[in-house]
């Protein structure tokens, strides 16, 4: 992989003892095509690699023994800072239920994250709600799941996504559940009128977290989708799903650097268990190859 | 046009951007940035040429008595359930048509394609208790051919091409096919997201190494994703593109047109 191509260039500049602007260029152009073959967007590639070059000419190279790892060292560092750095967690407040809402495209894995994510706090009496009144046995499927997870699952009402939130809340309030989520119905970011529902659904709901949940294998349209649910909804969060394949998840950049948000998860297999904490430095050694 | 006089005379650079903004991917765009040069032509028109005739692939012949056995995989949320009611939906309009449930894992799969089956105003078959896949897809084929059905569309769990166990399952469900025709599914179909980016050149390959793919449905078509990914996979593997996928109803469905394809890939 890159540790392998840049093994080679060490042995080109080592014993120089020095590393020139141009050798430099040479390692960025390599770095370059890693991330794109990542499915790192390309203008997020251009702007990365660009700070990159600037860093690197700051740092001390010249006095280092072996300036390609140093060199090799930064990116990832920088890489990892732009993941978010450490891994984040979502905060429980103290009085009323948290409510997550999940949003994202067409088949992303959105209900069953909510059933997975439901079971990981089962400790917090999660109530899910199946706020997708469009896809047939939308119902169904997060029915079932509850009843695997052992999860109450609150039912549709009038064949209305808002409405079902409406009363899942009240529901939810009148329980005691600490925690309620929110599966919605897969929509473009480009849809209008479903961008209007999700605004409706969000000023009934009003989430504590409203994650986009996306596709691990996404690519360079991933920097779109985000920014337009950023900034027609908002996000507070997101969920990389289906990162138990071999795609190198360059999503993950596009969506910290497009929409700004943090990665709170990662789903690693279609089982209920099947959800696990994100770690920026992992997921940068991952899109490095 | 518009878009002529914004590409021509472009710039390879700008040309590259527009190949890795579509998904094309980087190794492919290199790859055939070098071979179209740089002599003062319109490089954009010659690279759309290039390009239709790279996806110009003629489609598998059907020339076999019925039941004509369609099957459809690919990874999970890729679209297949909802692609083959839209199948389903063209076919049953001069034939007659069965569905095979073969997703026999998936929560309330069988209610899914039900209320599909429903809409497109088709049969369909679904697991009895404790049936596996290709149980299912053995009695939908004795069944298509009992009562002299046209078309059986099998519709398959959605499982990750990484996954050994899965694509055994895959391979078994193919072989319960050729039970009934030797040479295996007379479409057997993989339905690619045009969300995804370079992942589904290997999704192409292992689908195609292991069950012998022979076309292409590139869905989710609608939204703003290029879908380029099907590039290098056509130039790799010369699989066709049969269909774009281009939304959820059940009349999102066209044929593939490469020039079309290439067109709106450079706007
Ligand atoms: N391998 C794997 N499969 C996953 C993962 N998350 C979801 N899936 C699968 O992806 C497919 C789609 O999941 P859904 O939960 O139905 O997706 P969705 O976003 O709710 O879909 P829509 O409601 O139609 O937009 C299913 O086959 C899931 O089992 C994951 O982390 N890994
Ligand atoms: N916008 C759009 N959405 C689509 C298209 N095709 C399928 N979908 C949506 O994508 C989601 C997943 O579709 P499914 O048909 O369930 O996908 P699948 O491959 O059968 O999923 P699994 O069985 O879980 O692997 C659903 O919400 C569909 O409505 C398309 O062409 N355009
Ligand atoms: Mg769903
Ligand atoms: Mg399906």
């Amino acid at each position: 992989g890159l540790i392998d191509r840049f093994q080679l260039i060490r042995r080109k500049i080592l014993g120089y003892g020095r590393i020139t602007e141009r050798e430099i260029a040479i390692i960025l152009k390599d770095i370059r095509i890693t991330l794109l073959e990542a499915d790192v967007n390309y203008r997020v590639v251009k702007d990365f690699i660009k700070e990159l070059n600037t860093k690197c000419a700051g740092l001390e190279l010249a006095k280092t023994l072996n300036p390609g790892d140093i060199v090799i060292k930064t990116v990832y560092e920088e890489l990892t800072k732009l993941l978010g750095t450490k891994p984040q967690q979502m905060e429980f407040k103290a009085k009323g239920p948290l409510i997550i809402g999940l949003i994202g495209l067409q088949g992303t894995g959105k209900t069953t994250t909510a059933a997975k994510l439901a079971l990981k706090y089962k400790n917090k009496n999660p109530l899910l709600v199946p706020a997708d009144a469009k896809r047939p046995a939308a119902y169904e499927q997060l029915s079932q799941l509850g009843q695997r997870a052992k999860i109450p699952v609150c039912p549709l009402y009038q064949n209305s996504a808002k409405a079902t939130v409406k009363k899942a809340i009240e529901q939810a309030i009148g329980q005691g559940n600490m925690l309620v989520i929110i599966d919605t119905a897969g929509r473009l970011h480009l849809d209008d009128e479903l961008i209007e529902e999700l605004k409706e659904i969000k000023r009934v709901a009003r989430f504590d977290y409203r994650l986009l949940v996306a596709d691990g294998m996404s690519g360079q349209d991933a920097v779109n989708q985000a920014k337009a649910f950023q900034e027609k909804i908002g996000l507070d969060g997101a969920i990389l799903t289906k990162m138990d394949g071999d795609a190198r998840g360059g999503a993950a950049l596009s969506i910290t650097r497009a929409a700004q948000v943090p990665i709170f998860y990662v789903g690693t297999s279609e089982n209920l268990d099947g959800i696990e904490q994100f770690y920026p430095a992992r997921m940068a050694q991952r899109i490095m190859g | 046009s518009q878009l002529f006089s914004r590409t021509k005379g472009a710039s390879t650079n700008e040309i590259e951007d527009i190949l890795l903004r579509a998904d094309v991917g980087i190794k492919y765009t290199d790859e055939i940035l070098q071979r179209i040069g740089e002599d003062g032509v319109d490089l954009v028109e010659v690279l759309k040429k290039k390009l239709v005739n790279l996806l110009s692939i003629d489609v598998p012949k059907i020339d076999v008595e019925k039941p004509v056995i369609i099957m459809v995989s690919g990874v999970n949320g890729s679209g297949k359930t909802t692609t083959v009611a839209k199948l389903a939906n063209l076919y049953q309009r001069c034939e007659r048509v069965i569905l095979a449930c073969a997703d026999t894992y998936r929560d309330a799969a069988s209610e899914q394609l039900e209320i599909w089956a429903r809409r497109a105003n088709v049969e369909i078959v679904t697991s009895q208790k404790g049936q596996d896949a290709a149980a299912v897809v053995f009695d939908t084929i004795s069944r298509a051919q009992a009562k002299s059905i046209d078309r059986v569309l099998v519709d398959t769990a959605g499982r990750l091409h990484t996954r050994v166990d899965l694509m055994a399952e895959l391979r078994k469900i193919r072989k319960v096919i050729t039970k009934f025709r030797p040479e295996g599914p007379d479409l057997n179909i993989l339905t690619i997201d045009a969300n995804l980016g370079q992942n589904s050149i290997q999704q192409a390959c292992i689908f195609t190494e292991e069950i012998g793919i022979n076309g292409l449905i590139l869905t989710k078509f609608d939204g703003t994703s290029k879908g380029g990914a099907i590039i290098p996979i056509c130039n790799e593997l010369d699989l066709p593109v049969l269909y774009l996928g281009i939304g959820e109803g059940i009349d999102d469905i066209v044929e593939f047109d490469p020039t079309a394809f290439v067109e709106a890939l450079f706007e």
